[in-house]
């Protein structure tokens, strides 16, 4: 059987809502080194994958490695029911059509169970090699969602330059033109709020501005995002999720005909 | 401007 257990609903009420508009299902492959997902969405230029790890959470059970589809809307439809402070426990028999999904109140005077459906989803696991980047930048998520939010009202695509000078958003439209840049900046004191530069070589990518405003649903989830950049490369815009693990989006970059 | 399916670049597992 499988039984996963976290203290704090809100992490998986957080990561569902950050995927669920770009992916509408995917399987959730449950190991006993933890949870991972990989989909991509219905268009296939950008790649969404989820690891959560055996030890992030209270308590994890997993007897055989499952896969377990997933409508997202409807999972988090469930979540919706859950407080951001019960306890989840995520729950299935081996070979279930179903996850029993159950939240126990702080106090433990409320407790909830909810079965999902799951589905049987068809999908290809691609390898992903670890790699060495150009250019990794992390900063603020809220900046993030700022940036690409902002330059949504000026333009549908937007060159992402990393250089000695820091990284650059660029975009341009029907009304004019938009560049903001962010310097490598270590000066606040909540390490949350600097920004790191780290450049092995310049490097610039041009991006569809709809998907870096999806990623960016997954602010609430933790202070700092890690972009990744390498020429001719998809771009890695990572969440960590706390001791948890990661979720991670891929978006391949708009080359020139 | 044109854009590749991601999956073209990473290999099927």
């Amino acid at each position: 059987m499988f039984e996963a257990r976290l203290p704090q609903a809100a992490v998986l009420k957080k990561l569902v809502e950050a995927l669920k508009e770009l992916v509408t299902e995917g399987n959730f492959d449950v190991s006993p080194s933890g949870i991972s997902l990989q989909a991509m969405d219905s268009s296939h230029v950008c790649l969404v994958t989820l690891q959560l790890n055996d030890d992030g959470f209270e308590h994890f059970r997993c007897d055989r490695n499952m896969s377990m589809g997933i409508h997202f809307g409807n999972l988090s439809k469930i979540l919706k029911c859950a407080g951001n402070e019960d306890t989840i426990t995520l729950k299935a028999e081996d070979n279930a059509d179903q996850l029993t999904l159950m939240f126990e109140s702080a106090n433990q005077d409320r407790i909830s169970d909810f079965d999902l459906k799951l589905m049987s989803i068809e999908s290809e696991h691609l390898g992903i090699p670890d790699q060495d980047y150009s250019a990794e930048v992390k900063m603020p998520s809220a900046e993030y969602q700022r940036i690409v939010r902002d330059l949504t009202s000026m333009g549908d695509t937007v060159l992402v330059s990393a250089t000695k000078e820091g990284i650059k958003f660029s975009t341009s439209g029907d009304i004019g033109t938009a560049n903001i840049t962010l310097r490598h900046n270590t000066t606040p004191e909540k390490e949350d709020e600097q920004t790191h530069i780290d450049l092995k070589e310049p490097v610039a990518l041009t991006f569809a501005l709809r998907y870096l405003n999806n990623f960016a649903k997954a602010t609430p989830l933790t202070p700092q995002v890690k972009l990744s950049l390498t020429k001719d490369l998809p771009v890695v815009v990572e969440y960590k999720v706390g001791e948890l693990g990661q979720v991670r989006f891929f978006l391949a970059p708009k080359i020139d005909d | 401007m044109k854009q590749k399916s991601i999956g073209a670049f990473f290999s099927g597992a």
